[in-house]
């Protein structure tokens, strides 16, 4: 009986929004994108354009990656490569009007997703946590 | 109705079992915890002690945050500090026999859990991911 009131829930009343969610803007290098990553704590962010668009995701691993020589970290190439040399594009996204089994699907491969208008620009991301606590909260068991 | 299957379903059917579990040991320097975790491409990876008992995790934020300086990443110190000084200890262990709604709970706030027996040996992990596609696999909405 329960599941019918989460069938109702919509993107918009999970995501965290725009304003609240740390990225890194096309053209930065990934020495940033690795101080932005270490001091908020996360292991993966959006990538903007300058119109706010969503570009992409960057994370820890993949600048790591891109760095690891033979020998050592070679980490004075950071400064010198670009995010979007580095960045993922097939994280998904979501429209706001996104109802609820299809966002919960889209998460099961992505901690989380992104939320776009029609013309791409960013509005938010929707986490695996905001799902899981909608799903907690429907569950009586 | 679909519910009262997945009361049942038990951390042991949902968990990656040790031997496919990524992880570092005890004395490991960090360095070595670095390359593991940007090789397996993991963002935390639990630490056991030498009998294989569940100590913490280590995760690339806390390595990079004990090693950046005022102008740099200091590289070079990642293979002086041992894992268990970057380690955390806060990530929840759960039992095998634990039942669904309780793990469910417990990954609201933790990516995954460590599933440890009675003498805290580690038997492996339970995933967001697999608490995901079991619920997704029982909402018929
Ligand atoms: N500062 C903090 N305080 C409390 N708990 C924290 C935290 N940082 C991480 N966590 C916990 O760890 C989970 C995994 O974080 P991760 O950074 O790997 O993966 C994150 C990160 O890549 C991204 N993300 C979440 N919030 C973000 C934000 N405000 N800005 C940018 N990216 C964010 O979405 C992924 C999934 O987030 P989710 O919340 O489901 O899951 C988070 C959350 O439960
Ligand atoms: N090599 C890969 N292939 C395909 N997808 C991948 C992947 N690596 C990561 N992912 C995807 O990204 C999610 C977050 O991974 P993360 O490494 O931040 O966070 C992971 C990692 O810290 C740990 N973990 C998962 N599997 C592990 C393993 N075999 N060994 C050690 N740690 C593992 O549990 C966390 C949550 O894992 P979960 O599966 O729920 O969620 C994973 C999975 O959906």
């Amino acid at each position: 009986i329960e599941n019918m009131d989460i069938k109702n829930i919509k993107v918009s009343e999970l995501m965290i929004p725009a304003e609240k969610v740390a990225h890194v803007q096309l053209g930065n290098p990934i020495e940033h994108a690795l101080l932005v990553l270490v001091q908020s704590g996360y292991s993966s962010v959006p990538v903007l354009d300058p119109s706010y668009r969503f570009c992409g995701t960057i994370g820890k691993t993949a600048i790591l990656k891109s760095v690891l020589g033979i020998e050592r970290f070679e980490m004075e190439l950071l400064s010198q490569r670009k995010v979007e040399e580095v960045m993922r594009t097939d994280i998904p996204s979501l429209h706001k009007d996104t109802d609820f089994l299809t966002c919960m699907k889209t998460v099961i491969n992505f901690a989380f997703a992104c939320v776009v208008d029609e013309n791409g620009s960013f509005e938010g991301i929707l986490t695996r946590r905001a799902i899981l606590k909608q799903v907690n909260k429907h569950m009586y068991l």
